[in-house]
């Protein structure tokens, strides 16, 4: 997609998550990436204030997945006005969890020497998406069968690659694996699996008429509830 | 390649969900 990107799952640009009237000078930039089965806030911190800034450290609220920092905040020089700094803080799953509203919300603190400043975010769920979650067929097809209709989710993807190739390819550097693909009366049917870090599995469907630029998605999850945010995943991915 | 019938599950999978 981008230039001089990696091969690996979709990043997406960094984004103003503290803006500098709300941090006394201090701005944050942000985004989630999953990197060789690790997940990362790739952070940039610009002291837009007239003083140094220096002390930093982070912390997370809670949150459903239990995301938490793995290491302290390395940022180990004080940062000058107008100066920025990029930090990749590795995360991992196994802090508490609390169901949040949104699903995919996390509240975080950061401080400096100057006070402590909290913000909200919202994570892509592909981060968690491991990358053994292709599942057996046959327990594809149990599981399927397992779960009820009513924890079935359907949702249209616009602007599709335009091959189910492309399609598959562009999803499994994500970890949504292809566990088998078949052509019904012209129609390219996918089955799919994803794994979350905390073990929950979805099943998908994916449909698409040849010429059309869209997809129908259909998700099977025993969490119902996570469904629409694994579709926003899903949509993400397919759209860059 | 041995057929252990889960190629043919698929397909009735498909099948099915096409055609309810």
């Amino acid at each position: 997609s981008g230039t001089g990107a990696i091969i690996g799952s979709y990043v997406a640009p960094k984004s103003v998550w503290l803006h500098a009237m709300k941090g006394k000078g201090l701005e944050i930039s942000g985004t989630f990436a999953r990197r060789s089965g690790a997940v990362f806030m790739d952070l940039q911190f610009t002291n837009r204030a007239l003083q140094v800034m220096s002390d930093f450290a982070i912390q997370f609220n809670r949150n459903s997945f239990g995301l938490a920092p793995a290491a302290p905040l390395q940022i180990l020089t004080p940062l000058a006005p107008n100066q920025s700094t990029e930090v990749s803080l590795p995360l991992n799953t196994v802090g508490s969890v609390m169901k949040m509203e949104p699903l995919n919300n996390l509240q975080v603190a950061v401080k400096n020497n100057i006070d402590v400043f909290y913000f909200s975010v919202v994570y892509p769920l592909h981060i968690l998406f491991v990358e053994d979650g292709k599942m057996e067929r046959q327990m594809f097809l149990a599981t399927w069968k397992d779960i009820p209709n009513e924890n079935e989710a359907q949702f249209q993807v616009r602007d599709c690659p335009p091959s189910p190739d492309a399609v598959s390819n562009k999803l499994q550097a994500s970890n949504v694996f292809t566990v088998a693909r078949r052509t019904v009366e012209g129609q390219d049917m996918l089955y799919q699996s994803i794994k979350l870090t905390n073990g929950i599995w979805l099943l998908a469907e994916l449909r698409m008429q040849p010429g059309s630029p869209s997809c129908a998605v259909s998700l099977k999850c025993r969490a119902p509830e996570v469904s629409p945010f694994i579709f926003q995943a899903i949509e993400m991915v397919l759209k860059n | 390649e041995l057929d252990d019938g889960l190629d043919e599950a698929f397909s009735r999978l498909a099948e099915s969900r096409t055609n309810p």
